[in-house]
């Protein structure tokens, strides 16, 4: 564990925090798109099957569950509790056009081509992309509440912190994974265009 | 490749 890997994670769940937050103080999830947050509880599910087989920390494993959790949860509030709010209007992003090309790859470009591997692998590759049902819907409808704008931000810094943080393990443990890398760049040029707006529109907006 | 270890990041 260093401060990036830390920082990355405490951003990944303010992320998940502000998100159910906003859903549950507004009883409204107006402007979230559904689909990604489908993508993301599958991510998790995919990637989390090794609390089953393999223990790495109490921080870890804690830290899994309350991301499933919370996943789970955000679900529930936008497709059962809230759902009249829901904007399914504007949600429109074909998500079988990310699922299938990452199920492909998962499948051609693995470590190791075992289930569990192979689900991770998945799960890194579908994590990559699966913001962008919501990016779409931003787009789409032109504007984001502030409120999504910070969750946003929150989200993209994670995997941009997580970055930093395979930087320092490969000078400082020699360690690295490949896929991992190069998904969470995708990943983090996926908002480059949305963090130029957060920090541009912050600084001199209203 | 390398081989397959355990995934120890969220």
């Amino acid at each position: 564990m260093n401060v990036f890997r830390l920082l990355g994670d405490i951003s990944h769940l303010l992320a998940i925090i502000i998100l159910l937050l906003k859903i549950w103080k507004t009883r409204s999830c107006a402007g979230i798109s559904g689909r990604s947050q489908v993508l993301f509880a599958v991510v998790y599910t995919a990637r989390y099957l090794d609390l089953f087989t393999s223990y790495i920390s109490a921080y870890n494993s804690i830290m899994k569950l309350v991301f499933l959790a919370a996943s789970y949860g955000t679900i529930y509030l936008m497709f059962i509790k809230f759902k009249a709010s829901y904007d399914h209007n504007h949600d429109t992003f074909r998500i079988e056009f990310l699922i299938l090309p990452c199920v492909l790859l998962s499948l051609l470009i693995n470590h190791e081509f075992s289930p569990l591997e192979i689900l991770w692998t998945f799960s890194i590759y579908l994590e990559s992309v699966a913001i962008l049902p919501q990016l779409f819907m931003v787009s789409k409808t032109g504007e984001a509440e502030s409120i999504t704008s910070h969750y946003l931000f929150a989200l993209g810094s994670y995997r941009a912190l997580y970055i930093l943080n395979w930087i320092y393990r490969y000078y400082a443990e020699s360690h690295y994974d490949v896929i991992a890398i190069v998904a969470g760049i995708v990943q983090t040029v996926l908002y480059c265009d949305f963090f130029y707006l957060y920090i541009t529109k912050g600084i001199y907006g209203q | 490749d390398e081989p397959a270890e355990e995934h120890d990041e969220l």
